[in-house]
C-alpha cells in the first residue's frame, strides 16, 4: 500500500458517498445513468469473486470489496425502486452491449490464465474502464449537470487516475507490473480528460457545468 | 520486472 493507492481508494469511496448523498438529499437520481451504475455492479461482482474463494488479502481489502458490492447494489435499488420516477430512461440511451461484448472478447484473448475466475477478473477490468461511457454520453446529450453530480464524477475519475502513480511506484518498489490493469487504467483515465477540463475551468471556478452547444 | 495481476488492488 502506498499513498497514491490509498488516496485513489479513498477517492473511490468518496465518489460513492457523494452519489448516495446526492440521491438522498435531492430525493432524485436525475442526471445519473442507470446503465453505468448497473455496469459497476457487474464489475464488482465479477472482480470480487475471490471473496468467496478464500483468497484472503487483508481486512482493508475485504471490507472495501464488501462496501463496493453493497453500495453499488443499494444505488441500483434506489434508482430502480425508491426513486424510480426521477430516472428518465429516454436520455440514458447508450447501448451497453457495445461495452460488455468487446470487454468479454478482450478478456477471452488477454488474461493471465485460462480459468473462469481469471477471465472474469480481466473482463471486470476491461468493463470498468468503459463503464462510465453511458454516464458521459448522457452528460454530453443533456449538456449540463448538477454540481454535486460533477463532484461525483471528479472523485470517480481521480480514483483510477491516482492508480497510475501507484503502478509506477510498485514497478520500482516491488518490481511487478500488471499490464492488463495498467492499459485499461490509462484508457479509463483518458475517458475523463474532457470532463476534467470543463470541471476545472468551470465548476471549480464557481460556475455551472455546461457544455458549449 | 515480473508481470502479474495486482489482485490485492481494488
Amino acid at each position: 500500500m502506498n499513498v497514491f493507492r490509498l488516496l485513489g481508494d479513498l477517492s473511490h469511496l468518496a465518489s460513492i458517498l457523494i452519489l448516495l448523498h446526492k440521491i438522498q438529499t435531492t430525493r432524485s437520481c436525475r442526471g445519473i445513468s442507470f446503465k453505468t451504475q448497473a455496469l459497476y455492479v457487474v464489475v464488482f461482482l465479477t472482480r470480487y469473486l475471490d471473496l468467496f474463494l478464500g483468497d484472503w488479502v487483508s481486512l482493508y481489502n475485504t471490507a472495501m470489496k464488501l462496501f463496493f458490492i453493497g453500495s453499488s447494489c443499494y444505488i441500483l435499488y434506489l434508482m430502480k425502486l425508491r426513486f424510480r420516477p426521477t430516472h428518465d430512461p429516454a436520455i440514458d440511451t447508450f447501448r451497453v452491449e457495445y461495452l460488455v461484448g468487446p470487454s468479454l472478447i478482450l478478456a477471452l484473448i488477454f488474461n493471465y490464465k485460462y480459468t473462469l475466475v481469471e477471465i472474469l477478473w480481466a473482463f471486470s477490468i476491461y468493463l470498468e474502464a468503459v463503464a462510465i461511457m453511458p454516464q458521459l454520453f448522457m452528460l454530453q446529450r443533456t449538456g449540463e449537470a448538477e454540481t454535486i453530480t460533477t463532484h461525483y464524477l471528479a472523485a470517480l475519475g481521480a480514483y483510477r487516475g491516482l492508480y497510475i502513480p501507484n503502478w509506477i511506484y510498485r514497478y520500482f518498489s516491488d518490481g511487478t507490473v500488471d499490464p492488463i490493469a495498467v492499459i485499461a487504467g490509462l484508457v479509463q483515465t483518458g475517458l475523463y480528460l474532457d470532463f476534467f477540463y470543463v470541471y476545472f475551468t468551470r465548476v471549480l471556478q464557481g460556475q455551472k457545468f455546461e457544455l458549449p452547444a | 520486472f515480473r508481470v502479474r495481476g495486482h489482485k490485492d488492488e481494488l
